[in-house]
């Protein structure tokens, strides 16, 4: 039986039977994307089973990856710079011959959004390529800057253009982020709402090699 | 597991019949979070001489129908398969404790034919 068991799983495009450690909970994202795709109705059309259509991108598996990484430095930040992250994704789960077609950072931030922003509440955004054991050398351009204020919830990143060609080097992502203060601040409270960095994540949508062998057939 | 079949007359012809496959009954429900099980169907019955229109049969059953109603012990009769399946998707945990979303195309057996 295991053995029919293990044949099966392969089928299904899984190395090994899968035994959680913990039972994390899942990404609202994916609960609703599992819950429309269960109640919509059938279309007339066969509809295309290695496309993602909530995103409109090639792609069969949608996966969450947890960030796994650290502030840096360990000491207060100074100046401008009001937060330093190291963002670290194992995406060693991602099986070969799979072809990453998005990816999309999102921050979640435990803002009071009844609190309207006031003066010096925006905040500068920057991501940076990385090694998983530091920050990024200096000088090196950052692969997205944005401006933002304290009021969002939730910022989303699209990095699937960062990301060349849908490969990841040695099958990890490891990402600076720095937020710093705006310009025309506060200077009593110029970081205000940064240290607000509740969760990151990173949903990377993947073809994997079935699809990829229908699509060119 | 095979659901009881509805009140109505079984018909011995080929169509789906119904199944619910559970993913507790086969030990996966540590891992896989969504659904819990569902009507996966499967194909059963006869596809007997002469094929009825409704039987969705191919020419080479039409074919082997005739040489078995000839000579029933060399030519089996042809077999009921599916021939039209839909997919379905997957909530599960990985071996790294990642939640992933996966659509599993040919799930569901919605049409049979001989």
């Amino acid at each position: 039986l295991s053995r029919q068991e293990s044949s099966l799983l392969k089928s299904l495009g899984l190395s090994a039977k899968p035994s959680p450690k913990s039972a994390v909970p899942v990404p609202p994202v994916l609960w609703r994307m599992f819950q429309r795709r269960k109640t919509q109705p059938r279309p007339q059309e066969e509809p295309d089973s290695c496309r993602v259509e909530e995103f409109n991108v090639p792609g069969n598996i949608v996966r969450v990856f947890a960030d796994q990484g650290r502030f840096l430095p360990e000491g207060q930040p100074r100046g401008r710079l009001c937060l330093r992250k190291l963002l670290f994704f194992n995406l060693s789960a991602l099986e070969e011959g799979e072809r990453l077609t998005m990816a999309q950072l999102e921050l979640q931030f435990h803002h009071n959004s009844y609190q309207p922003p006031g003066p010096g509440q925006v905040l500068e955004l920057r991501l940076y390529p990385a090694s998983p054991r530091g920050p990024p050398q200096p000088g090196r351009r950052p692969l997205l800057e944005r401006s933002f204020v304290r009021m969002h919830k939730s910022l989303l990143f699209e990095l699937s253009a960062a990301l060349k060609d849908g490969k990841v080097p040695g099958g990890d992502l490891a990402l600076v982020l720095e937020i710093s203060a705006g310009d025309g601040g506060s200077p009593r409270s110029p970081c205000a709402g940064s240290d607000a960095l509740a969760a990151t994540s990173l949903l990377a949508v993947t073809l994997g090699r079935r699809c990829r062998a229908r699509r060119r057939r | 597991s095979s659901a009881p079949s509805p009140a109505v007359s079984p018909s011995p012809l080929c169509k789906p019949r119904r199944l619910y496959i559970s993913f507790s009954d086969v030990g996966w429900e540590n891992w896989i979070i969504a659904p819990q099980g569902y009507l996966a169907n499967y194909c059963g019955g006869d596809c007997p001489f002469p094929l009825a229109a409704e039987l969705n049969s191919t020419n080479h059953a039409v074919l082997q129908t005739m040489v078995h109603s000839l000579d029933p012990r060399g030519t089996p009769q042809p077999c009921c398969v599916p021939v039209r399946l839909s997919p379905i998707s997957i909530l599960y945990y990985d071996n790294s404790d990642n939640v992933v979303l996966r659509h599993y195309e040919d799930m569901v057996v919605d049409e049979c034919g001989c």
